[in-house]
Parts: structure tokens; sequence; C-alpha cells
């Protein structure tokens, strides 16, 4: 299988859920 | 104060492995013929849609100081392709989202329905490339 | 294939504040008079302890298929130190572990007791310096 690259992302990937 | 780097990395990591074990897996996600198992904490933690669909149903049963009751099966629009929903799921247990032009508008879609922006948003940048 | 790093920091940081709200917290770990709220796929995530008592429990049980009734409450020895639990539960959802002399041996006991070897061994290096 070829390989694949792979892209680091460093930013947020997912929503935050806001602090109480 | 101790900071543990690769932790959070080893808590997904044995997370992915219950749910391919089937251990605390204690949501169904259905879309179309296909059943997909997952912790509802790790849904919630990853999707808007979870989270918004899971504090609704809190209300709607009222009840009180939180709540424990998990959502039990979740039926997705059988629009939504089950392989991008799939995929999405690793991707919530792997951090990994492997994009292709022939399923990046398929993940699109299975993104903006779950509310995971900031993926919605990655699949448009790769569809503008 | 993209890989977001710092994912795994983002669902442990919302399972936290799942925690803190009780939402999906289905185990109830008691020490003394102390009751601990936490997530059943997390506890068996980072401990050993949490780990073979889930699978013991399914044994017990005999239910075949994997298993999804997550355990409902706990109780830990109340020779252990509250306090050194809720802080080894704070560092499963946040990777990080405050240890100054005078609580690095109550945090080794319950690291030990609930088979988290990194951390005990952390507690022992600490205790060596």
């Amino acid at each position: 299988e070829g390989i694949v690259p792979t892209v680091k992302e460093p930013g947020r990937s997912i929503h935050l859920i806001p602090r109480d | 104060v101790k900071e543990f780097t690769r932790h959070s990395d080893d808590v997904l990591l044995n997370l992915n492995e219950l749910r391919h074990r089937g251990i605390l897996t204690d949501t169904t996600l259905v879309v179309g013929s296909v059943q997909l198992q997952a912790h509802s904490a790790v849904l919630v933690a990853c999707s808007g849609f979870f989270y918004s669909l899971y504090s609704h149903q809190v209300m709607l049963q009222g009840r009180g100081g939180g709540s424990r009751e998990p959502l039990r099966t979740v039926s997705l629009p059988s629009s939504l392709d089950p392989s991008c929903v799939s995929l999405l799921l690793d991707f919530m247990y792997t951090s990994r989202l492997p994009l292709t032009p022939s399923i990046v508008s398929g993940v699109l879609a299975v993104a903006a329905y779950l509310q995971m922006d900031h993926v919605a948003d990655t699949c448009r940048d790769f569809m503008q490339k």
C-alpha cells in the first residue's frame, strides 16, 4: 500500500466545552 | 507538578482499544444498516451534536444534578455515508483524519452534521487545494 | 492523513469538564466518607485495578459479547487517603500530578492499589530524591 503522508495539524481539533 | 506529556495519548489509545473490544461502549450509532459502538463520553467530548443532544436529553427528562444515563442508540440520517461516519469515529479515538478527494465531501457532510467544525474546516481547506 | 497533535489533550480537557458537571459520570468512587464521580471508561483506561475489576465483573456475570454495564459504585479501602484518591482522579483527567513530600507516600499507596505503575514509579523516584 502506498505510503500516505501524515500532516501534523497543531490547531484545535474539536469543540471546547466551556467551563461551567 | 509532574506533567506526563504522553498521558492523554495513552488514555485515548486505551479508550480506542476498549472500543474495539466492545468494553463499556454504551452507545450504538446506527447509520443505514451499519451499527457502530462507541463511548458516550467520548462522543460528547468530540462532537457538538452529541453534546447538545445530550444536554437536550437531560433537559427533556429534566433530571436534576447532571445525568448518568448515556445515549443508548442514536440513529443518524441514512443520507450520511456509513464509511465516513466510521472514519470520523476513528478520528475521535485516534486524532488521525485520512482525507482523499473521493471521500472528502462525505466526511464534510458527517462533520457538519455532527457539528465538528474544526474537521469541517479541514475538509473545506482540503477541497480548495 | 491529517494528525491533530493536540486532539488527545482537547478530548481529555472536555472529559474533565464533563466530570466536573456530572455529565455521563457513571461510576462513584467511595473512599471513607468521600464520594467521587468519574467515567468508567476513563477509570478503566487509566488504572489496571479498574481494568481487571471490570473484566472480572464481566466474568462474574458471564455476560457475552463485551459488556455495557459500567461499574456503578466502587468502594476503596478507607485506609487510603481520600485527598490522594481525588488527586489521582485529577491526574487521570489532566496528566498533571502535583507531588509534595507530605503527600507522596499517600499518593504512592493509592497508585499502587489502583495499579497505576507509571505514577507509582514517579512517586518512588520523588521519594528517593
